[in-house]
């Protein structure tokens, strides 16, 4: 089994191939349940077309709860009873009562098998000025690749794809309660369908985590906790209360996470890239005949408005990435209403770009 | 076998999930 690394959704995909778990159907339904639940809340609120951009409405705690189960029933494990999840005082982290194998966790999971990557947002927004988005592996570049349990995979995917106010609560529980009263849901309805408390599990996990040296800094490889030491970097132990989302998502510092320069890219937008990589390419044939069906899209007022995009920019020194219609309806679709048809296709997309990857290096 | 990234670029990665499948498939992956 190669070296696995990830970031955002990536590294739940990462982490959930390592588990073992099936991508057809236990991985697709994972994406399929979280966005029912976000189609499902969108149309309560005002913003119907908008799915992962409700203001306040958070996709990490949508996904944790069938994440979570996919991993464990992989692993052989019982979950925990309907009553028991439904309980906000239930504790997560009792292991034993998801009686794994320790053996057979370890085997999935073996040290240095899995690289989840993250964003330490303090070594991010310390930086002034803020280090570029086209910067690859900036300071604020943290991992994670060793593992206690399932909880530790856990969270450490729900940072990997905590972005504030987008994919997770903003600043809290006060500040998108009135974000959703604002927009017509009430909080009483998104604490019973939601509760908003998976970044809060997430981060006082990492945070043991960091202080038993399991985040390690992106460039040194030392635990980050030493590393901040050495580097003269203080942490009160107030910081530490109160500083339950130390990390955020991980492409935010690094979007290609990379072991070496032999390690395939996996990415859903189209480029090109200095690794060997499985995107999409970069003109899909049928790309000019579904532009006139779909006049509404951020790709035809692309088109209309911005002739003249270049085909590429340059992302970082390791690749460039397509400005092109499939890229933009890739994100248009990723962000706004996506229904299972469309899900499924970008499933099979990326079935086919990878059956054409192995043959085109004889790989089959 | 070469370690494989999976980079960030949208939440729900159903494309990740196809080439994780296809990878699999072809024993790339277990």
């Amino acid at each position: 089994v190669p070296l696995l690394t990830g970031v955002s959704a990536g590294s739940m995909i990462a982490a959930a191939t390592a588990a073992g778990v099936a991508p057809e159907p236990d991985g697709m339904d994972v994406v399929l349940t979280a966005a029912r639940r976000t189609r499902e809340l969108s149309k309560k609120s005002l913003l119907p077309t908008f799915d992962a951009l409700t203001p306040g409405y958070s996709l990490i705690d949508a996904v944790e709860g069938t994440f979570r189960e996919a991993i464990v029933k992989s692993l052989g494990g019982t979950l925990p009873s309907q009553s028991q999840q439904q309980n906000r005082d239930y504790d997560y982290t009792l292991e034993s009562l998801y009686d794994i194998d320790p053996q057979l966790f370890q085997r999935r999971f073996p040290m240095g098998s899995l690289r989840i990557g993250l964003t330490d947002k303090r070594a991010l927004l310390s930086t002034f000025p803020p280090p570029s988005p086209l910067s690859s592996l900036p300071t604020a570049y943290r991992y994670v690749d060793s593992y206690r349990n399932v909880e530790d995979v856990v969270a450490a995917c729900m940072l990997s794809s905590y972005i504030p106010g987008v994919t997770g609560p903003l600043l809290g529980d006060n500040i998108s309660d009135k974000l959703l009263e604002a927009f017509n849901i009430g909080g009483s309805e998104k604490d019973e369908e939601a509760g908003n408390d998976a970044m809060k599990r997430a981060g006082r996990q990492l945070r043991e985590m960091t202080r038993l040296g399991l985040v390690k800094d992106g460039k040194t490889g030392l635990p980050s906790a030493q590393s901040e030491t050495e580097t003269g970097i203080e942490r009160s132990s107030q910081d530490e209360e109160d500083d339950s989302t130390q990390y955020w998502d991980g492409g935010i510092a690094d979007v290609f996470p990379t072991f070496d320069d032999n390690t395939i890219i996996v990415s859903p937008i189209s480029g090109m890239y200095s690794n060997p990589t499985i995107c999409p390419s970069m003109q899909q044939p049928n790309e000019v005949e579904n532009q006139s069906l779909d006049n509404s899209s951020v790709s035809y007022l692309l088109r209309s408005y911005v002739p003249s995009l270049p085909a590429t920019f340059r992302h970082c020194p390791k690749s460039s990435l397509g400005l092109n219609m499939g890229n933009a309806r890739a994100v248009k679709d990723m962000i706004l209403s996506s229904d299972d048809e469309q899900l499924y296709q970008r499933f099979k997309e990326g079935y086919d770009d990878t059956t054409r990857f192995l043959n085109e290096r004889g790989l089959t | 076998l070469p370690s494989i990234g999976f980079s960030g670029a949208g939440f729900l990665g159903c494309y990740h999930v196809g080439v994780s499948a296809c990878l699999q498939r072809h024993g790339w992956l277990g």
